[in-house]
């Protein structure tokens, strides 16, 4: 069976977009049929995959009930990675869909048929850094959250922003099944006191939701997207590139757990 | 008079915080009254102040029509700096402003009797990373937008977005003088190849738009909002310090132009 996987904190520039692209790539890379669902108007992981940003190819017009997502699928230059690209017409998806009705589980039907499809085991959405409409929709599509979290301060403020969310959309409803998947630290830079303290936070926070694997803080990452290719394509031989393999693996393994 | 600069760029973790926090100490260290207007959910800015967050402080109600924002301004521990907190209530207020009357207007009719008021040379306001309706209300009420640029491909990639938006407001009448004030470009590594690269494509692009000041990658100024502290009184002889301290002379310089 599919399953669907919201890469989400409303903290900006945490590395969302640099780890739903990676982890894409690596577990493409392990032989799972992968799609990357980019819902972020930035488009940024579209582009991050080596795609152009082309009007009207985005899942917009089909949240508002036109049409099919299966038409919006895009093939990769890498084996078994797909792509629902974004562009610039889903900044109005948030103020149009508000006005929708069901508007919560628009992102969450339109996926329907790509999940009976069978076609993926893993869609992994790419979310904007807010908690808008465009948010709330993959976390009521979504079986779990993946939330990669910086290790600088402000990001650890986010946190209870985020659980307070999540009890929500829980409680009320909208996704009973609704959890955090796992907590990724990302842009560790081991000179700094600063990385150390606040990975000891989080993991007294939240246990074994975090993630063994640690991303380093490193250039070849920041540098990939403008090369349109997953570090395991830009620098095969990078601390990144076996970084992100890791992360896949523990992904891969949590995600058969019973 | 008091002029109003929005500090905005709807991609995420490009420094835009870190920018309102530094840029308002450093002014208001020459001798300007500031303002520091926190209209991010996140509250970053509150606690980089040194501020808790409390429930029922931010501008929220005073948006949705119920008191007045004079009523919200709080002290911090700096002569001639003054902050409207944030706190997590503003996260509704992107859906509930949606169905309000004028709905774009609301930041600009609150800050009226602040401006009037003429208790300050400057309002700055920190908005969240997104072009949702609190960030539109930020344009609507600003003389001009202050936009921290990271030195990274995918911030290099927001630069159309904004442009698109800002060419909508004001052609569309809702900020006939709506322009881009200044670009500053964050988190500079003078190691990396691609920062050099990206701050010459923004000057190519932007020509004199973009602050001859380029503000240095620093865990100095990671650090410092744990502290409460903007960097001017966390560690005053760094150079993110003086490169802040250049900037705000910059953006004063610009300010009185006529
Ligand atoms: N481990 C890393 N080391 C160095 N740079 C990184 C790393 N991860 C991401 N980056 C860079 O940091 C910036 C922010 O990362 P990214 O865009 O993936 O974050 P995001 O959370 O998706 O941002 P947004 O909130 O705007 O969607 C990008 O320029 C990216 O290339
Ligand atoms: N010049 C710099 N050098 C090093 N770290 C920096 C610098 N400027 C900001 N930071 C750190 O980078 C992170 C992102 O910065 P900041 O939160 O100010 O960005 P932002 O654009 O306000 O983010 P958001 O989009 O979430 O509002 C923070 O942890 C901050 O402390
Ligand atoms: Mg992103
Ligand atoms: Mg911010």
């Amino acid at each position: 069976p599919t399953k669907i996987i919201a890469v989400a904190n409303q903290k900006g520039g945490v590395g969302k977009t640099t780890t739903a692209v990676n982890v894409a790539a690596c577990l493409a890379a392990l032989g799972q049929r992968v799609l990357l669902f980019d819902l972020d108007p930035q488009a940024n992981a579209t582009s991050g995959l080596g795609l152009e940003k082309v009007e009207g190819a985005s899942a917009y017009r089909v949240l508002l009930g036109d049409g099919n997502l299966i038409e919006k699928i895009k093939p990769t230059a890498y084996d078994r990675l797909e792509v629902i690209p974004s562009e610039v017409d889903l900044c109005g998806a948030d103020v149009e869909l508000a006005r929708a009705e069901n508007y919560l589980h628009r992102v969450a039907s339109a996926l329907q048929p790509v999940v009976q499809a069978d076609r993926f085991d893993l869609v992994l959405v790419d979310c904007p850094p807010s908690l808008g409409i465009l948010t709330m929709n993959a976390f009521a599509a979504a079986d779990g959250l993946l939330v990669p979290l910086q290790c600088e301060y402000y990001a650890l403020e986010g946190i209870t922003m985020m659980n307070r969310v999540l009890t929500q959309l829980r409680d009320s409803g909208v996704n009973p099944r609704l959890d955090i998947f796992g907590v990724v630290m990302t842009m560790f830079d081991a000179r700094t006191k600063l990385s150390q303290e606040v990975v000891g936070e989080v993991r007294g926070l939240l246990g074994d939701r975090v993630f063994e694997t640690v991303i380093p803080r490193s250039t070849r990452l920041a540098e990939a997207p403008s090369f349109g290719k997953p570090i395991i394509h830009y620098d095969k031989y990078s601390a990144s590139a076996a970084a992100y393999e890791l992360l896949a693996q523990e992904v891969l393994a949590r995600i058969n757990l019973p």
